[in-house]
């Protein structure tokens, strides 16, 4: 474990919280893509497989543990709390997310450590965790106006992979076999996707101004 | 094979 991984998670652990804080504390989730929240659920669901088979540590096992169960309960209150479910904006969150889901499991067949269900499942969860975030940028184009929590929700959903960069950097020098190309550009990439929302919420938080995405 | 045992990250 190294600094830039356990910033990672905590930055990840971080953008949970706000998420569940904003749908607690307004019992809304205007502004959130529900097909975001059932990509990072799949995403969880298919990396964290091993949770029962491989014990790597306490901590290893309690965050995959948050992470499966905080991810579900989000797409179950958007998808059925009484009260949430009211305001999700399921006219503007069309983004055809099981093309995602179908490429993603495509490119994980040929592209994978080993031909194995694990490893293809592992290398899945890692291409979908990359788009994931578009059909949420995408609502947030529609949406226009994005309140505060959720733009630091997805502010530091990018950061996290940002800092996992860092923390791959930083094995790769220190670790004499550490090689995990698949987990490294994929990483990039999905950091990459995020690009064009950090240049915006940096321009926002400069001029103190409301965040706004061009449509 | 080496990628198992860098399954150690989230």
């Amino acid at each position: 474990m190294n600094i830039f991984r356990l910033a990672g998670d905590m930055t990840h652990l971080l953008s949970i919280i706000v998420l569940l804080l904003k749908i607690y504390a307004t019992k809304s989730c205007s502004g959130i893509s529900l097909k975001t929240q059932e990509l990072y659920a799949l995403v969880f669901l298919a990396r964290y497989l091993d949770l029962f088979t491989d014990f790597i540590s306490v901590y290893n096992t309690i965050m995959k543990v948050v992470f499966i169960a905080s991810s579900l309960a989000i797409v179950w209150c958007m998808r059925l709390h009484p009260l949430v479910k009211r305001s999700y904006d399921k006219e503007l969150d069309t983004f055809r997310h099981y093309f995602l889901i179908g490429g993603t499991f495509v490119l994980a067949l040929v592209l994978n450590e080993k031909f194995t269900l694990q490893e293809i499942l592992w290398a899945f969860s890692i291409y979908l965790e990359a788009v994931a975030i578009l059909p949420q940028l995408v609502l947030l184009q529609r949406s226009g106006n994005v309140d505060n929590l959720t733009g630091q929700y997805v502010f530091f959903l990018g950061a996290y992979r940002a800092f996992y960069i860092l923390n791959w950097i930083y094995r790769y020098l220190t670790e004499p076999r550490f090689t995990r190309w698949i987990a490294c550009v994929s990483g990039i990439v999905q950091t990459g996707i995020y690009a064009d929302f950090f240049y915006y919420y940096f321009i926002s938080w400069k001029n103190n101004s409301k965040l706004k995405l061009p449509a | 094979n080496d990628s198992a045992d860098f399954k150690d990250e989230l």
